[in-house]
């Protein structure tokens, strides 16, 4: 009775790996379909790998949503100092450069993560055209290949240019002319950089350059982490996660600029979207996005961001 | 989160940062 009892056990115990192992490939084979079956190079984003296949099998927008809310609990006056000075401890927030430098004054864990900076905190080199938009570390950065338009989220790990910006963007902000839509035009090269924001870092990002905005693009997505670690193991990770892209022209041609969302970051407020809504309940169709067309009521007369100029937040949930 | 830059630029745009460097908020990112 004992022999059967622990082999019992052992069936019991088998069933879980092959339950996720079962699972995994589900997730793979979903993947290909729909690429397949939607027939657009763009919505099948780079090859599943099993991590991949492993992280897509989690809940992560609802339990995104769910840690959003938790993170938004308003915290009685006592626990702010304790609580929050522990999160900047760990993730090393800097205070002195924020418009609060009292615990105290946060309301929640979110009030810290979205905190703004102090007035005259931060100088845009004049020197460049070209700024960093936001704190974090940069990630990479590089041409983008031109054969297979492939760009690199790390070293040797790739997602596809047209899978990231979605089907007729470059068309959208190019001259009318389809010829002038192929990119990148006669004598320019086409070049990207990718910066991580960790936990600690203000969440706020700023115009890098002066530039002329015509699109805002939200591509609904998963909510992936897009730590280093995993940007070295996922292949076609950014081309996956929920994203929100404004797209326009600077003074070499086309110019995009792409905020990417993440596990437990799935907020993203844009100062000229305000109706824009990411991480909404009731899931999203694989492959769809919305776009829409910045007017001069958001952004002014000549539709110019300047550099420096204050074009949202990411927030928790 | 990340923020990804896309654009295009002449053959001679100079990145002015390195790789796994941590930046700020308006320091120099590129030259034409």
């Amino acid at each position: 009775s004992t022999k059967s009892s622990s082999l019992r056990r052992r069936s019991t115990w088998f069933g879980i790996p092959v339950t996720l192992g079962v699972a995994c490939i589900g997730i793979l084979q979903l993947y290909r379909v729909l690429g397949r079956e939607k027939g657009e190079r763009w919505v099948s984003p780079q090859p599943v790998t099993w991590q991949l296949a492993g992280f897509l099998m989690l809940p992560t927008r609802p339990l995104s949503r769910w840690w959003g809310s938790l993170m938004n609990l308003r915290l009685p006056v006592w626990s702010r100092a304790p609580l929050l000075g522990l999160y900047s401890q760990v993730f090393h927030c800097n205070l002195e450069e924020s418009d609060r430098g009292d615990f105290k004054d946060y309301e929640s864990f979110s009030d810290l993560f979205t905190r703004n900076l102090k007035e005259g905190s931060r100088s845009f080199d004049e020197k460049h055209e070209l700024v960093c938009p936001c704190d974090g570390k940069v990630l990479h950065f590089g041409k983008v290949n031109k054969d297979n338009e492939l760009i690199e989220q790390v070293k040797g790990v790739h997602y596809s240019l047209s899978a990231f910006l979605g089907p007729g963007l470059l068309e959208r902000t190019s001259t009318p002319d389809p010829i002038d839509s192929k990119l990148p035009h006669k004598g320019s090269e086409l070049y990207h950089v990718v910066i991580y924001l960790g936990p600690g870092d203000n969440h706020h990002f700023y115009s890098p350059t002066d530039w002329s905005l015509n699109i805002a693009r939200h591509i609904p997505g998963e909510l992936l982490t897009v730590a280093p670690w995993a940007a070295k193991t996922m292949p076609g990770l950014f081309a996956l996660n929920e994203r929100v892209i404004l797209a326009g022209k600077w003074r070499s041609g086309f110019f995009s600029f792409a905020a990417v969302g993440a596990y437990n970051v799935g907020s993203i407020h844009l100062s000229m979207h305000k109706d824009l809504r990411t991480n909404r309940k009731g899931g999203y169709k694989f492959g769809s996005y919305t776009d829409k067309v910045i007017s001069y009521k958001e952004v002014g007369e000549s539709l110019q961001a300047t550099k420096g100029y204050h074009l949202g937040h990411f927030n928790m949930g | 989160s990340s923020i990804v830059l896309v654009f295009e630029g002449p053959k001679d745009f100079k990145f002015a940062v390195q790789r796994g460097e941590s930046v700020k908020i308006g320091a120099p990112l590129g030259r034409i």
